[in-house]
């Protein structure tokens, strides 16, 4: 980690932040969560606690901005540069600034918060099954005002559950206007107005009349982006126009043509070469959470770290179970040394939404339901619950198809199905009462299905719930002299290999003894894996000697063919 | 077969990422997060060297310290990332 020159830090441990105003890609709700929850990650590794404020200055200004945005810093455009924040101190010093030519989502594609409808503000569920039609963006179909809404399971005909996506028909953000929706037509400077428009801004934010004139009333509010809408361009907000003519040749969908960097983009009108309007294609967008953790990290006095799976790291990869890396806890509490005690109750988003009045707005005959308050949910990140968290586990083994990682006194399982998702943890004791905290290494037989578990000199044999043991490794035919067995790899015909040290022997299961010729070097029956493996274990065909938070990957023809990250290759972290 | 694609390169309107070459790109990288910075002494200016510059980005970055500009290092530059240089100024 680094810090600014002159380890540049608060000189006082409550912070606060304001947020100066919002992104239209993502519901106010959801940026405010996500602000929460990255001010968290730093609060739960130091002393420091952040309060929002509604008004005056802040500690931490937070903003979003286009290009130009009022500091000596332009943003770039769409990617590129994302965000940047200021060191501690007074006046621009501690704020942080968002690119808003960025789409801003929690890093999987458009984060589409609900209103009203019945599903008390869920999330949309994409792809949403409506009259047998899958759908993958909030649709207009089925309804005859225009407003657009998505389902929030994965089977609207089914489960019925529904809510509206972000729309000026239904409501506005920032402005005068309390979140008022946008009335179409409305007079601005004498001209009418049939949608949102960046007429009258430098700062290219799409806004629109509350009231049917402008000039005579001077209501008016930000319009949210549409989840269909192009990101940055010209036309921000605008859907797509599919087809459309570019340089003469008709495009029925996204294209990179014509760019030389490869970003998909499409017109907003039937003829780009005609009205050159235009506008980059919706992604998955950049994580607000992710980006915001590491400028806060900035504005609380972190500087770039050179360690890839740092958060202060200057490049952006999405995560999706972020944790705090060690290099940044270190250099937070380098700055303002650890926290101790309960933490304190995490800072609330804006609770206030808009009554619309439903006879008004919406035509359909299911039940209607005004968005709750919503609460900031800010589990608290328990490093020791987090396998991705855990350098190096006590033992890796397959048990019943899964992968089992055991680590002082827990187990996480990874399953051969859902994609490897990574359940857990789950005590040791709970599902093997006999076995202690540590497990050294551990194999089911594959004939008879029983499970072996060893640690230090003893070992254990479950079948189904009942269990043999401990017992001395010796009665194995191990020598006295074996401190632990480190690793596990059965080789059919009911024999297994045990690792220990520098050594490895060959267990005849059926006979309870070691083969004989054994033990054997490691490095002679396995050239290229590291003497001093602290796990060794099948998956896959494959056997992986694992030191450090390293593998070494031998298939069946004895070759190394793949050295990586236990973290990242194996339990995809 | 079809004929390849004769792809030609448009100025978009209010684009602010134009059509740069290569190394134009790295120039701008390499001065923007304060690799290539003008260093000050005793009134004197003078540009740390290209080269040495991205030995510099290269080994932040935890590429292979070659000092050429190369594909892995391009691809490096062309990244989301945040604004704020990674040499201090």
């Amino acid at each position: 980690y680094q810090t600014f020159e002159g380890d540049l830090k608060w000189d006082h441990n409550d912070i606060t932040y304001r947020i100066i105003n919002y992104s239209p890609d993502m519901e106010s709700s959801l940026i405010d969560d996500a602000f929460a929850r990255a001010f968290k990650v730093w609060r739960d590794v130091t002393p420091l606690t952040f309060t929002r404020l509604f008004e005056g200055t802040a500690d931490i200004m937070i903003s979003f901005g286009k290009a130009d945005h009022g500091d000596p810093y332009p943003f770039d455009g769409k990617d590129g540069l994302l965000a940047h924040a200021y060191p501690p101190g007074e006046g621009v010093q501690g704020d942080a600034h968002f690119d808003d030519d960025e789409y801003w989502t929690l890093g999987k594609g458009p984060a589409v918060k609900t209103r009203y409808g019945n599903a008390d503000g869920a999330m949309c569920h994409f792809p949403f099954n409506f009259e047998g039609k899958s759908y993958t963006t909030c649709t207009t179909d089925g309804r005859s005002d225009n407003l657009p809404w998505c389902a929030t399971t994965a089977d609207f005909d089914k489960d019925k559950k529904y809510g509206f996506c972000p729309s000026e028909l239904l409501y506005t953000f920032g402005g005068n206007a309390d979140g008022a929706k946008c009335v179409f037509p409305f007079i601005f400077l004498g001209k009418e107005y049939d949608s949102c428009t960046t007429d009258g801004r430098s700062d290219e934010y799409r806004w629109c009349a509350t009231t049917d004139n402008f000039d005579k009333d001077i209501k008016y509010g930000f319009c949210p982006s549409r989840d269909t809408a192009v990101i940055g361009g010209n036309s921000e907000g605008e859907p797509c126009h599919f087809p459309f003519v570019f340089l003469g040749e008709t495009y029925d969908a996204c294209t990179s043509e014509g760019r030389g960097d490869g970003k998909l983009w499409c017109s907003t009108t039937d003829n780009y070469d005609d009205d050159k309007k235009w506008g980059f294609c919706p992604d998955k967008g950049y994580s607000l959470f992710l980006v915001a953790a590491h400028e806060f990290g900035h504005a609380l006095g972190l500087d770039h770290s050179n360690i890839r799976d740092a958060l202060m790291y200057p490049m952006y990869s999405y995560v999706e179970k972020f944790s705090l890396h060690k290099d940044d806890i270190e250099g937070i509490q380098f700055l303002y040394g650890s926290g101790t005690g309960p933490g304190p109750t995490p800072p609330q988003p804006e609770t206030t939404t808009p009554y619309i009045d439903p006879e008004e707005t919406v035509t359909t005959k299911e039940p209607q339901t005004t968005v709750p308050t919503t609460t900031t949910t800010t589990r608290p990140v328990d490093p020791t619950k987090d396998a991705c968290n855990v350098a190096e586990f006590d033992a890796i083994t397959m048990i019943e198809g899964e992968l089992h990682f055991f680590k002082a006194g827990l187990y996480w399982k990874k399953s051969s199905r859902n994609a490897g998702v990574v359940s857990g943890p789950f005590p040791i004791s709970e599902r093997w009462p006999a076995l202690p905290a540590v497990i050294d290494t551990a194999f089911e037989d594959l004939l008879t299905k029983k499970l072996y578990f060893f640690s230090g000199t003893r070992f254990w044999v479950y079948t189904g719930k009942s269990v043999l043991g401990p017992r001395s490794i010796e009665k194995l035919g191990l020598p006295n002299n074996i401190q632990k067995i480190e690793g596990a790899v059965q080789r059919g015909n009911g024999k297994v290999l045990l690792f220990s040290g520098e050594n490895v022997w060959r267990l005849n299961v059926k006979d309870q003894n070691i083969d004989q010729g054994y033990p054997r070097f490691t490095d002679v029956m396995f050239g290229g894996v590291p003497n001093d493996s602290h796990d060794v274990f099948l998956y896959k065909g494959h056997i992986y000697f694992c030191r450090d938070r390293f593998y070494w990957r031998m298939n069946s023809r004895k070759q190394i063919d793949r050295v990586g990250y236990v973290k990242y290759d194996v339990l995809n972290c | 077969w079809s004929h390849p694609l004769k792809s030609t390169f448009v100025t978009f309107p209010s684009d602010l990422v134009r059509n740069i070459s290569d190394s134009q790109l790295a120039e701008n990288y390499l001065k923007k997060f304060g690799y290539l910075q003008t260093e000050h002494r005793s009134g004197f200016q003078s540009m740390v060297s290209t080269n040495k510059a991205l030995k510099r980005m290269q080994r932040q970055m935890g590429l292979e310290e070659t000092g050429v500009l190369d594909k892995a290092t391009l691809d490096v530059m062309k990244q989301p990332r945040c604004g704020v240089p990674d040499v201090a100024n």
